[in-house]
C-alpha cells in the first residue's frame, strides 16, 4: 500500500495541540497555582 | 522574560523522571532536547535519584509546564500526544527552568501590537504582560525569534492576526519552534551563570588570524594555508560563500607543487574531553587529483606520553567534486587530545588541492546519513504540489533498510509546508530475510541542518518517529513495520532499479517554506538533511526508581485536562533483574522516597509541606502545623487540670491535719488563723 500517516494531524504548534485537547491553561501551556502565587 | 528569584532556580544539573505512560518516541526525544541543553547551555540534566526536588515528564493531555522550581517534590511536565517534538520540549523545560513566554515581558508594547478585538472571547488573560518587578529580561533586547514567542495567530477568533509586530519583517518569524535562539541563550545562560556549555569542544570558522589556536604540526613537509580563494578551486570559503567582501576563509593545502608523499597536518588546539566520544564535523573541499588524500589523526596526551601519541582514525572519502562536502567523523578520546588534519599529496598532477571550513568539534554523537538536495529553491517552486521527492535508501547499523520522503512543494491540504516523512525500505534479499518484523523501536531522525558556522547557534529543524512493533495499518491486520515487501509498495527509480517501500510515519508540517528559506536552511542552492536510526528499546522498560523506593510517581492530571485514552499494552522487552537493596523490604507510604542511610540501613524520607508532613517509619502519619496548636491547647488544659487537683487535695490534707492538732491541745484558735 501507499501508506503515509500524519503523526501531527496537521496541528503546527503546541498551542494547537492544547487546543485541541480542550486545554486552557494560563498562557496555553502553563500550570499556575493561584494560591501558590500568593 | 525570567521569574524574578533565586528560590525558582533549580541546580544546574535537573533530576528528571520520564514516567512509564509517556511515549517511547517522546522519550526519546526528551533526550535529543537534553543533549541540545548540554551543548548549547550549561544546564545538565540526570535521572532522578531521590532529590527533594525533580521534573517528572508524564503524557498528560497536551504540552505543559510550571514556571520555575516550585519546590513541591515532584514538578509535573507534561508531554502528551503531539508533543514529542524536540521545540516543544525544549519550550516546556524553559518555562519549568524559569521562563515565561517572550510577549509578556514589560516592555512588550515597544515591539508588537496586541489586537485585543480579534482575540477570542475568554481568552485575553493569556496576552497578559508582567512588570519588571516580578519579571526580568535579563538585559536581553526583545527577542522575535525566540523559541518563546506566541506565533501571530495565537488564541485568534477570526483569520486577522492576535499580533502584529512593530517591525513588520518579523510577522512571520515569531512563533518558530525549530530551536533555541541565540537570546534564549544568551537568558538561560545569564540566569544560571554559565561560563561554558557541557559537551561543545570547539568551532572555528578560519575567519580570524589565529585559526582558533590551531597549528602546523611538527612533522611534516608543507603547511595549510589561510586563504580566501585557490585558483583551482574552491574560489569563495563556505562561511560567507563570497559574500562579504575582505572576510571569508578557510585553510587550503595545495597539490600543485607539493612532491608526492608530501604531507601538511593542521593541529587543533587542546581539547578536553568528559564523555569519551565525540563527532567531528567539517566543510571538505577536494579540488586535487584523486590519489590526494585527507586523513584524520588524534593526539593524545596523558602523564607517559607528555608529547602526545598520534592515533589514526579514518581517511576521508571525498573525491574530487567542484562542491564543499559536509563529513562527519566519529571520535573516541578521554584523554586531552588535539584532532589533526592530515593532507597527503598523491601520484597524480593537480590544478587545486584540499580545502577545510566550519570545523566542529562535540561531545555528541555524528549523525550517520548525508541526503543533499540541490539547487532546494527551485525544488520547492518546480516540484507539483503533494508530490513528493525520496532520499536515497540508508543502510542502519541495524541492517534495516530506509529513506526520507519530502514534499518540498507542500500538499493540497498544507499548502506552503514542507512534509517529511520516513519509510522503511526493502534492502538486500538475505538481509531483510534475518531481521526481525516488525522493526521494534526504531528511531529515526530527520533533521534538516541549519548550517550556520557555529554549531551552538545553529536551529537546525528536527523530527522524528520510532517504529512500534505493535501498530497495524487502517482497516487491516497487517503491522505497519512489517516486511517491506509484505506491506509496501514497488517503486522503480529512475535508473530502473526496483525495490519495496513501506508505509510512512511522519508530517505534513515539517517546517513552512519561509522558515526553510530563513538563516542557513539553504546555502550555496543547497539544503542538508541529517538522518539517523537509532535502536531506543532500552526506552521501553521503567526508568529505574532510586534505591529502589516503592513510592512510583502519580501521573495525575491537571483539572482542565481531558482523560486520557488507555494506550494499549505493549510487549516489552525483559529487563535484567536489578540488585536486591535494604529498600527492597520497605514500603514508604504516602509519596515518601526510600533512602539509605550512612549505615547503609534503609530510611524512609517523607514528603514535606510548608504547614504540612508525613512522619512515622513508613511516612504513615501526617501532621500539620494546626495539629502542633490543638496539642498545645490540650496539654496546657490538662497541665492546669492536674495543679488544681494537687492543689485542692493539699488544702483538704492540711485541713484535717490542724482540726485534729487543735482538737488534742483543747486549743480554741480559729481554724483560719492557722492556715494563714
Amino acid at each position: 500500500s501507499d501508506t503515509q500517516v500524519d503523526v501531527d494531524d496537521g496541528k503546527a504548534d503546541l498551542f494547537d495541540v492544547n487546543e485541541g485537547a480542550g486545554l486552557d491553561l494560563f498562557e496555553g501551556d502553563i500550570l499556575y497555582d493561584e494560591r501558590e502565587q500568593k | 522574560n525570567s521569574i524574578i528569584g533565586d528560590q525558582y532556580k533549580w541546580p544546574k544539573t535537573v533530576p528528571y523522571y520520564l514516567q512509564d505512560d509517556l511515549d517511547v518516541n517522546a522519550k526519546g526525544v526528551i533526550l535529543k532536547a537534553f543533549e541540545q541543553y548540554r551543548l548549547k547551555s550549561c544546564i545538565d540534566f540526570k535521572p532522578w535519584s531521590g532529590e527533594e526536588n525533580y521534573i517528572s515528564v508524564f503524557k498528560g493531555s497536551g504540552c505543559f509546564s510550571s514556571v520555575g522550581n516550585r519546590r513541591v517534590g515532584k514538578q509535573r511536565l507534561s508531554i502528551g500526544s503531539g508533543c514529542d517534538r524536540i521545540a516543544t520540549i525544549e519550550h516546556e523545560f524553559l518555562h519549568a527552568l524559569g521562563f515565561w513566554h517572550e510577549q509578556s515581558r514589560s516592555d512588550r508594547d515597544d515591539y508588537v501590537t496586541i489586537m485585543w478585538d480579534r482575540i477570542s472571547e475568554g481568552r485575553e488573560h493569556n496576552f497578559n504582560k508582567y512588570n519588571d518587578s516580578t519579571s526580568s529580561s535579563l538585559n536581553v533586547p526583545y527577542d522575535y525569534t525566540s523559541m518563546m514567542h506566541y506565533s501571530k495567530n495565537a488564541f485568534r477568533n477570526g483569520t486577522e492576526p492576535t499580533i502584529v509586530t512593530k517591525i513588520p519583517a518579523f510577522a512571520d518569524v515569531i512563533g518558530q519552534r525549530m530551536e533555541f535562539s541565540d537570546s534564549d541563550l544568551l537568558k538561560l545562560n545569564r540566569m544560571y551563570g554559565c561560563a561554558r556549555s557541557s559537551t561543545f569542544l570547539d568551532t572555528c570558522d578560519f575567519e580570524r588570524e589565529n585559526i582558533c589556536g590551531m597549528i602546523q604540526g611538527p612533522e611534516d613537509q608543507a603547511d595549510w594555508e589561510r586563504v580566501s580563494t585557490v585558483t583551482g578551486g574552491p574560489t569563495t570559503d563556505y562561511t560567507n560563500l563570497g559574500r562579504c567582501t575582505g572576510h571569508g576563509y578557510f585553510m587550503h593545502f595545495s597539490t600543485v607543487s607539493a612532491t608526492s608523499g608530501n604531507k601538511a597536518l593542521l593541529e587543533s588546539r587542546l581539547l578536553y574531553p568528559k564523555r569519551g566520544y565525540q563527532c567531528l564535523q567539517f566543510f571538505y573541499y577536494n579540488s586535487g587529483h584523486t590519489s590526494d588524500q585527507l586523513s584524520i589523526w588524534v593526539r593524545e596526551y596523558d602523564e607517559a606520553n607528555p608529547n602526545g601519541t598520534l592515533r589514526f582514525i579514518q581517511t576521508i572519502d571525498g573525491p574530487p567534486q567542484n562542491l564543499w562536502q559536509l563529513h562527519h567523523v566519529s571520535l573516541a578520546v578521554s584523554k586531552k587530545f588535539r584532532v589533526i588534519f592530515e593532507g597527503t599529496k598523491g601520484s597524480g598532477s593537480s590544478a587545486g588541492g584540499l580545502s577545510l571550513d566550519d570545523i566542529n568539534v562535540s561531545e555528541t554523537m555524528c549523525p550517520e546519513h548525508i541526503w543533499r538536495v540541490n539547487n532546494f529553491l527551485s525544488v520547492m517552486e518546480t516540484t507539483p504540489q503533494g508530490t513528493a521527492i525520496y532520499s536515497p535508501r540508508f543502510h542502519s547499523k541495524y541492517g534495516y533498510t530506509f529513506q526520507m520522503g519530502l514534499y518540498p512543494n507542500g500538499t493540497i491540504d498544507y499548502p506552503g509546508e514542507l512534509g517529511a516523512f520516513a519509510h522503511l525500505t526493502s534492502g538486500d534479499n538475505a538481509v531483510d530475510a534475518s531481521l526481525e518484523w516488525p522493526s521494534a523501536w526504531k528511531q529515526i531522525t530527520m533533521m534538516l541542518m541549519d548550517q550556520n558556522t557555529d554549531i551552538r547557534k545553529r536551529m537546525s529543524n528536527q523530527r522524528s518517529i520510532t517504529t512500534d512493533p505493535t501498530q497495524v495499518i487502517a482497516g487491516s491486520t497487517n503491522f505497519y513495520w512489517d516486511n517491506p515487501r509484505k506491506v509496501g509498495m514497488e517503486v522503480t527509480e529512475a535508473d530502473g532499479t526496483k525495490y519495496f517501500r513501506g508505509p510512512g510515519l511522519g508530517t505534513y508540517v515539517y517546517l513552512t517554506q519561509a522558515r526553510a528559506r530563513s538563516r542557513d536552511f539553504i546555502k550555496g542552492g543547497d539544503a542538508i538533511f541529517l538522518l539517523t536510526m537509532e535502536d531506543i528499546s532500552h526506552l521501553v522498560p521503567s526508568q529505574p526508581l532510586p534505591s529502589t523506593t516503592t513510592a512510583k510517581p502519580n501521573t495525575s492530571q491537571p483539572t482542565t485536562a481531558k482523560p486520557e485514552t488507555p494506550k494499549p499494552e505493549t510487549p516489552k522487552p525483559t529487563t535484567t533483574s536489578k540488585p536486591s537493596s535494604p529498600c527492597d523490604k520497605v514500603t514508604c507510604e504516602n509519596d515518601g522516597v526510600c533512602v539509605l542511610d550512612n549505615g547503609g540501613v534503609a530510611v524512609c524520607r517523607c514528603k514535606v509541606g510548608d504547614d504540612w508532613w508525613y512522619t512515622g517509619d513508613r511516612c504513615q502519619f501526617k501532621g500539620s502545623t494546626q495539629d502542633w496548636i490543638v496539642t498545645a491547647v490540650v496539654a496546657s488544659v490538662c497541665v492546669l487540670a492536674v495543679m488544681l487537683i494537687v492543689t485542692i487535695t493539699s488544702v483538704v490534707c492540711l485541713k484535717k491535719k490542724y482540726k485534729k492538732r487543735m482538737q488534742a491541745a483543747g486549743d480554741d484558735i480559729p481554724y483560719q488563723h492557722a492556715a494563714v
